[in-house]
């Protein structure tokens, strides 16, 4: 979980998650 | 400095080949409205992504080796003040240089592990980066850990240096006393 959050600065990158 | 091991690893051959794919898996997994709203070009994705991964990276190591250093304050190792400075040898400077390849190269793995694996479960929607998950020959040849290994061990099989036999096995013993706890 040491990257818990990471999806968000991916989101800046158009990373979609979910 | 966990930081500039973090920075540095990057800036090795291995880190560069990781940050090529990761680039990769960014260019093909960015949803291409989204660039066009953000005015955002495939060449950004890459640097960008890298940075992401070096922060969260670097945060990663910190909260890591915080533990690790509470674990082994609570039981110091015996020899720590004598391995500390067996480090100003000659011979035992030369041996961790020689050495760096590999600890980046460790560094990096368990960076990309983590990233891929968190990725993985969270559904976050990026193709996985690690050699090891993605089964990459090419990648996996540009990992220097083995050659590094084979190199220390020549060099340390021919090397009369009392310092560094020493060191050695100081540090195989730190290592099992840091493992235990």
């Amino acid at each position: 979980t040491f990257f818990k959050g990471v999806e968000t600065d991916l989101a800046e990158l158009c990373i979609r998650s979910g | 400095d966990k930081a500039m091991l973090v920075r540095e690893a990057f800036a090795s051959p291995y880190g560069k080949a990781l940050t090529a794919e990761l680039g990769k898996s960014l260019r093909a997994s960015a949803d291409p409205a989204c660039l066009t709203d953000k005015a955002l070009t495939a060449d950004q994705l890459e640097p960008r992504g890298r940075d992401i991964v070096i922060t969260w990276g670097t945060r990663m190591l910190d909260g890591a080796f915080a533990l690790i250093d509470r674990q082994t304050s609570d039981n110091p190792f015996a020899s720590a003040a004598e391995l500390e400075s067996l480090k100003s040898s000659a011979d035992v400077k030369r041996y961790l240089a020689m050495e760096a390849p590999m600890r980046q190269a460790k560094i990096l793995d368990l960076i990309f592990e983590h990233f891929d694996r968190y990725n993985l479960i969270s559904r976050v929607r990026l193709g996985a980066v690690s050699p090891l998950a993605t089964g990459n020959e090419a990648l996996l040849r540009l990992n220097p850990a083995d050659a590094t290994e084979e190199k220390l061990e020549e060099f340390a099989g021919k090397s009369r240096s009392k310092a560094l036999k020493r060191f050695l096995q100081l540090s195989e013993q730190a290592g099992a006393a840091q493992a235990a706890s």
